[in-house]
């Protein structure tokens, strides 16, 4: 028999669950890690938390932003007071294919849509199992960067299942510093590397400029990508964009997910590398099941994946409107030290994005949002029935890891159904 | 560079429509001119990018499965999924 996942320390006091969820005839293996929660695990809601990238494994969400515990330099794990199994169990999957500990005999999976009839199985299967986690309890889906290309697709998927078919309902999704609609977003990486966004400019007047010169083409490519939605079109067009918008950023060295920092390491981060060296080591492979020999957190094949790429500029947050006029709940964070998926963008795109409430919202104040652990004026918020947008000062692309009571906080509220 | 450039974007395309199963006729059919254009232009302007284009992901290096005897419970109420659990 593999061992408990337990023996690891990660969170000795909560049941734990770890496997693989098997696509047979594809030859496709999701690794998941489930944590109950440390409150009341009958009654608290659970929550699926999905990374992006694309390539990117969810356990860095476990262990670098909001699990249960964190990796030190001693590679030992480092308790986590703010996770966000405090009162919610949750569960981090790690897919597409080939990333984490996830894994594919064949070719791997080139594009969201294909996962997710996957986790949509998966979710089925999880609660079949154990229907003591959906026998009353609401379960959510959360995730950030390109996840928010995952999360609307994923939730699409669910809801278009019959409810009396399924063994869990939906209850709301979250999307963090998330990549949703290009076509607006793209708009915004000049004027948060320029001086617009709360932070000084990190980049030369002309440099500004250049990126402004750039982005019409930029623009009349993702348009292209959006009528289309070939991956003749979207290709170019995120080749095109990201080297013209993202470039001037990332040849300054700054750290693209937090533009208070320096990048250092592959991933920016110099901290990621302990839970790289944790996650290769024999015992922790043994004691959850892991069937790969060398685990990454990000995987950078998936990342320049061809498909991937020409996915990169589809229009998802069509999904959303449509997940909004079937009035399920819809959350938009974003940490505003971000420069990858920034709260500009994010704003932006929350306002303009057709809905059947979509004046309604556009209309509403923008309130301050008061942190409900730590009583600060912790960012702004605007909702209006089930859609809310809400900034998050001081938070980067992963705002747990910047923000992690104020991020506890919100996750705390939004699951208790304080969507305003 | 236009004559490297009409090379590159051809290689890429092909690599494409390789990696989707596409005859060169069906490619010529859904690629309009203009768009063809511009998969040269990107393959001038980003060389780097472009070259480095996977066309399918590579699958993990070693891996190795456990029986299903060694794990605790597997379902396999889906009709293609399964699920193991630890």
């Amino acid at each position: 028999k593999i061992k408990d996942p337990k023996v690891l320390g990660i969170d000795p006091g909560v049941k734990q669950y770890t496997g693989y969820l098997d696509v047979e005839e594809e030859d496709k293996h999701f690794f998941y890690w489930f944590f109950e929660s440390r409150n009341d695990p009958k009654n608290d809601p659970v929550i699926l938390w999905l990374n992006g990238g694309p390539g990117c494994s969810s356990l860095t969400g476990l262990f670098f932003e909001l699990g249960p515990s964190s990796i030190g330099p001693e590679i030992k794990p480092i308790y986590n007071p703010h996770s966000w199994n405090s009162n919610a169990s949750v569960i981090f999957l790690d897919q597409p294919v080939n990333v984490g500990y996830s894994y594919s005999g064949s070719g791997g999976v080139s594009n969201t849509v294909a996962a997710g009839k996957d986790v949509y199985a998966f979710l089925q299967l999880f609660f079949k199992q154990f229907p003591e986690y959906a026998s009353g309890q609401e379960f959510h889906i959360a995730g950030e960067s390109y996840a928010g290309h995952y999360i609307p697709v994923f939730a699409t998927e669910i809801l278009s299942h019959p409810q009396e078919e399924r063994s869990f309902n939906l209850t709301s999704v979250l999307i963090g510093n998330g990549l949703t609609d290009p076509l607006t977003q793209y708009s915004y990486y000049e004027p948060m590397a320029c001086g617009e966004g709360g932070e000084p400019s990190v980049l030369e007047p002309e440099e500004c400029e250049g990126m402004l010169d750039t982005l019409p083409r930029c623009l009349s490519l993702i348009e292209s990508c959006y009528e289309s939605e070939s991956v003749w079109t979207c290709v170019p067009a995120s080749i095109y964009c990201n080297n013209a918008q993202m470039g001037p950023y990332q040849k300054t060295g700054k750290n693209v997910y937090d533009i208070r920092k320096e990048c250092q390491g592959e991933l920016c981060y110099a901290e990621m590398k302990y839970m790289d060296e944790y996650l290769n080591l024999d015992v922790v492979k043994q004691a959850v099941g892991a069937e790969v020999d060398n685990y990454e957190s990000c995987n950078f094949n998936i990342n320049r994946n061809f498909l991937l790429a020409g996915d990169w500029m589809k229009p998802y947050h069509k999904a959303v409107t449509n997940l909004l006029n079937q009035g399920l709940p819809v959350l938009i964070y974003a940490g505003d030290k971000d420069f990858i998926c920034n709260w500009l963008g994010n704003e932006a795109w929350s306002n303009v994005l057709p809905w059947k409430h979509a004046e309604k919202f556009q209309d509403q104040p923008v309130k301050n949002w008061i942190s409900s652990t730590t009583g600060d004026k912790a960012g702004k918020v605007k909702n209006y029935e089930n859609f809310t947008f809400l900034r998050i000062y001081g938070g980067g692309h992963m705002v747990p890891f910047d923000q992690p009571e104020n991020a506890l906080a919100m996750v705390n509220d939004w699951v208790k159904g304080s969507y305003n | 560079a236009s004559l490297q450039n009409v090379f590159q974007a051809n290689t890429l395309l092909d690599k494409a429509r390789n990696a989707l199963g596409l005859s060169e006729q069906q490619l010529l059919d859904s690629v309009p001119k203009s768009i063809q254009k511009v998969w040269g232009e990107m393959g001038m302007l980003f060389p780097k990018e472009t070259a480095e284009l996977e066309f399918i992901t590579k699958p993990k290096s070693k891996i190795n499965s456990k029986p299903d005897s060694q794990w605790d419970f597997v379902v396999q109420e889906h009709p293609e999924h399964k699920l193991r659990v630890n």
